[in-house]
């Protein structure tokens, strides 16, 4: 059974969003208020149980200037190692794929052979270079990514893919694993005299005390 | 674990947007914590597509790309801020507010120290000045302690140090209220006279967060 957008996005209540007062106004949207992005989330079948959505994809329509802050655990899970090499060989990238279920950490060559695998096959049909696609994994440590499931999906959800709010919501869902609520925000302010549009998704509940860099 | 995508349509050159993109992690998510535990896969990609028509940001130096920073930094203390409230069994967000450090990073290092610390009295709707103030001493960061002043809420708790009479019922009522409805404890603490600044993130120790993690399994 396949979830419309709109069941997709209010799977899970949104977190209520404090923001200081500032030369911004909040708007909606999330990871899809900037001009050239496109977001989805669906259910894979990646979770071990439940049928909330479990897949998302962000996309960007033209080269993206690419950053990124990883954690700094020794112990670090083969997305992490992948998107530091991608992010090294490459100044831009086009789409960031996320699965929540596995956290395809401690999984030795065999997971990092997976990610390689998911961005290739979704940079195919992306019609991009691998190393344009990153990935960010979450879940229970010592699981390998459920690829046959992941890969049956990507055509659907690059299918999903939508500028819309619901796309930005479903995403900010499909991400989620203990999370009661999900995190999504975007603002809109003047910089340099032109409007400049701002957003973002995250999840997190447990294992938090984050040490990026 | 923590994951997070930022998008922006801003046009900016990629050594200023990945320092832009550290800067504000170092405000935000890296603020934050609920059980002291750093995760293997924590990740936020930060993708700035330039379609908003805006001149290229080369500088970080520019004023145009000072304002970019504070949309970063809003963005993502946003949603850094609902990671926290949403700590597993969480029952309230704690905001915890440094002033008077010599640095930004001094003040922030202090904030996450007490916000890090196993404030259970939180849960326990305990205004525990002295679990505050040993939290801030224990940062590593040196400060006169005869200049420390702690705040909860607006309830003086320490003033020069010492702890001061305060009424101790609204100070408790103060935590219930932010625990019943799911809502916030400000701790503010000042160190001293310099100008750092800094704020951190984090939510109280419940039963229910034992209970989540002690059936939770990798």
């Amino acid at each position: 059974v396949s979830m419309t957008g709109n069941e997709s996005s209010n799977y899970i209540p949104k977190a209520p969003i404090f923001l200081p007062e500032g030369p911004w106004k909040q708007i909606p949207g999330g990871v899809t208020a900037a001009e050239g992005f496109k977001a989805a989330g669906m259910y894979g079948g990646l979770r071990a149980k439940g049928e909330k959505p479990d897949l998302a994809l962000v996309t960007c329509d033209v080269d993206a200037i690419s950053a990124g802050a990883f954690t700094m655990n020794v112990v670090a899970a083969a997305p992490v190692l992948y998107c530091k090499k991608a992010l090294d060989v490459a100044k831009t990238a086009r789409a960031v794929l996320i699965n929540a279920g596995q956290a395809n950490a401690a999984t030795g060559d065999a997971g990092y052979q997976d990610v390689i695998e998911c961005a290739s096959a979704l940079a195919e049909l992306l019609q991009m270079r691998p190393e344009e696609v990153l990935i960010e994994s979450t879940g229970v440590i010592g699981h390998r990514i459920k690829k046959e499931a992941l890969l049956n999906s990507l055509p659907k959800l690059v299918a999903s893919l939508s500028s819309s709010i619901e796309g930005a919501d479903s995403a900010a869902v499909a991400i989620t694993t203990t999370d009661l609520v999900s995190k999504s925000l975007a603002i809109e302010s003047q910089v340099g005299g032109r409007t400049v549009r701002v957003g973002g998704m995250a999840k997190g509940s447990g294992m938090i005390h984050p040490n990026m860099a | 674990t923590l994951l997070g995508v930022i998008t922006t349509d801003a046009m900016v050159a990629s050594d200023v947007w990945r320092k832009m993109v550290q800067i504000a992690v170092n405000r935000s998510f890296n603020q934050i914590t609920v059980d002291g535990d750093t995760s293997t896969n924590d990740t936020v990609i930060a993708l700035a597509s330039g379609l908003s028509g805006l001149t290229r940001i080369v500088s970080i130096n520019s004023y145009e790309a000072m304002q970019l920073q504070e949309c970063l930094d809003v963005v993502m203390q946003g949603l850094a801020k609902s990671i926290a409230w949403d700590g597993e069994g969480a029952t309230c967000l704690i905001e915890v507010s440094v002033t008077g450090a010599d640095s930004e990073t001094e003040a922030a290092k202090i904030a996450r120290s007490v916000a890090s610390s196993s404030l259970a009295a939180v849960y326990g709707r305990d205004p525990n000045w002295g679990r505050i103030a040993c939290a801030a001493g224990y940062a590593g960061i040196p400060f006169h302690q005869n200049k420390l002043q702690v705040l909860l809420g607006d309830i003086l708790l320490m003033e020069a140090g010492e702890p001061q009479p305060f009424d101790r019922a609204a100070a408790s009522n103060y935590l219930r209220k932010a625990g019943e409805t799911h809502g916030t404890v400000e701790i503010h603490i000042s160190v001293g006279d310099g100008l750092g600044s800094g704020q951190a993130w984090g939510c109280d120790l419940s039963y229910d967060y034992v209970k989540i993690n002690a059936e939770y399994t990798t």
